[in-house]
């Protein structure tokens, strides 16, 4: 199957990395080499200078990375032994605002139109993706309604026109909105795999979009909620990617592994999205007769 | 060990420095020997905290200790060690140090930092937690 195909892959891929990758040759950050822990941890042992200083994360996405931390590891700072997921490295990017239109129309709510970019250097060339998602995060939960049908529209504005891509078309899908909290933030997810992934793949290291977003009210809601607009602040850009280098961890392959002999070439090995899937839950309970 | 014993015991005894059961005490629970030690740090002690947002404390343990002469499958060492030792002992080569105690087994660790553009990484490294020494 794909997932067993991609696994093998990973597993001579990760094998490769290793030989190659030279640990004794220190990177320093700001540069398009290693992310995240290590060349911090080099430049420390190199120059003695502390860690990684730069611009400030957003505090909406701040917020919404811890809560994911504590979904997936323990309070020592281990990885959860129950994650089904294949990726070991999730992103988090808030956007640069291009442009900005907003405009209220009464049958079907707000209507903004953002222009965005998003920086994605810090991706590496290791760095496997899995899965993107537009993250809306709704800080004033009283005017979202608890159930709305909203429609997103997207359109891809190219940085620079490059002669292999071909024009892409607006790109518009309906989701039911399923506000991911019950506390004062709200967090709407709009999966966009599809539609990145060929960007994401391709190592762009900027993608531009113009994103409309409405939500059509629930007619049950009361009179009052349906008239207050709904503040939206512009998504910030999830990956959800897969670090195939040697020093990260790749625990779910050998937790998958272990199971393998039960993962015949007709069966579909492990789900790259959160725990859900139908066909991941339909293997574990034939495991269990 | 028995004839180490009692050849000590042959010695004249002095009555000051000499405790029966103290010595007795050294063979039978063996003192300082190889083994795995806490070390909490928190990132703010280094001053990361404003990059390593989670965890806040990290535990990453050490393993610190002698290594007994015949060590044996308690340690999981292999033949090699044994040899190394016996190199060590028999002085056939005085660049050849003791075995050493070191970890074995290690643990992934989850980290949430913020990187130098302002996007937010959550990365799971692999062996980050030291869970089990050997000697070798």
């Amino acid at each position: 199957s794909q997932a067993s195909r991609e696994e093998a892959q990973i597993a001579t891929s990760a094998e490769l990395e290793s030989e190659a990758e030279p640990w004794s040759l220190p990177q320093l950050p700001g540069g398009r080499g290693r992310s995240g822990l290590l060349s911090p941890l080099f430049k420390v042992l190199c120059d003695g200078s502390g860690g990684a200083s730069g611009l400030q994360a957003d505090s909406g996405a701040l917020r919404y990375m811890k809560r994911l931390y504590k979904v997936y590891a323990t309070k020592e700072g281990i990885p959860k032994s129950n994650r089904s997921h294949l990726y070991n490295t999730v992103r988090l990017f808030t956007p640069s605002i291009q442009h900005k239109q907003a405009s209220v129309d009464q049958a079907t709510g707000a209507v903004q139109s953002v222009g965005l970019q998003f920086n994605l250097d810090r991706v590496t060339a290791v760095e496997h993706p899995l899965k993107s998602v537009l993250l809306y995060t709704v800080s004033d939960s009283a005017s979202f309604p608890s159930a709305a049908q909203c429609m997103c529209h997207l359109v891809w504005t190219e940085p620079e026109p490059s002669s292999q891509m071909l024009p892409r078309p607006p790109h518009s899908f309906s989701f039911e909105s399923q506000p991911k909290s019950r506390k004062k933030y709200k967090w709407v997810e709009v999966d966009v795999t599809p539609l990145l992934q060929p960007l994401v793949a391709s190592a762009k290291r900027s993608i531009q979009v113009s994103v409309n977003f409405t939500c059509v009210r629930d007619q049950l809601q009361p009179p009052s909620a349906r008239d207050s607009p709904i503040s939206l602040v512009p998504p910030s850009l999830l990956l959800y990617l897969n670090d195939r280098s040697a020093h990260a961890y790749h625990g779910w392959y050998s937790l998958h592994n272990k199971g393998s002999p039960l993962q015949g070439p007709g069966q579909r090995g492990p789900s790259a999205c959160p725990p859900g899937g139908g066909a991941a839950r339909a293997v574990r309970s034939r495991h269990r007769r | 060990g028995e004839d180490t014993v009692s050849s000590e015991l042959q010695k004249p005894l002095g009555p000051a420095a000499f405790n029966l059961s103290e010595y007795f005490k050294q063979f039978l629970f063996p003192q300082n020997e190889c083994e795995l030690h806490d070390f909490r740090l928190s990132f703010s002690q280094l001053k990361w905290d404003s990059w390593i947002v989670a965890p806040h404390r990290y535990n990453p343990r050490y393993c610190k200790g002698d290594c007994p002469r015949a060590v044996g499958q308690r340690y999981g060492s292999p033949v090699h060690t044994m040899v190394q030792n016996i190199i060590y002992e028999k002085q056939l080569d005085d660049s050849v140090p003791r075995p050493s105690c070191v970890p074995a087994q290690y643990s992934p660790l989850s980290v949430l930092t913020v990187e130098p553009d302002g996007s937010i990484a959550y990365k799971e490294y692999e062996d980050m937690i030291a869970t089990k020494c050997t000697c070798r």
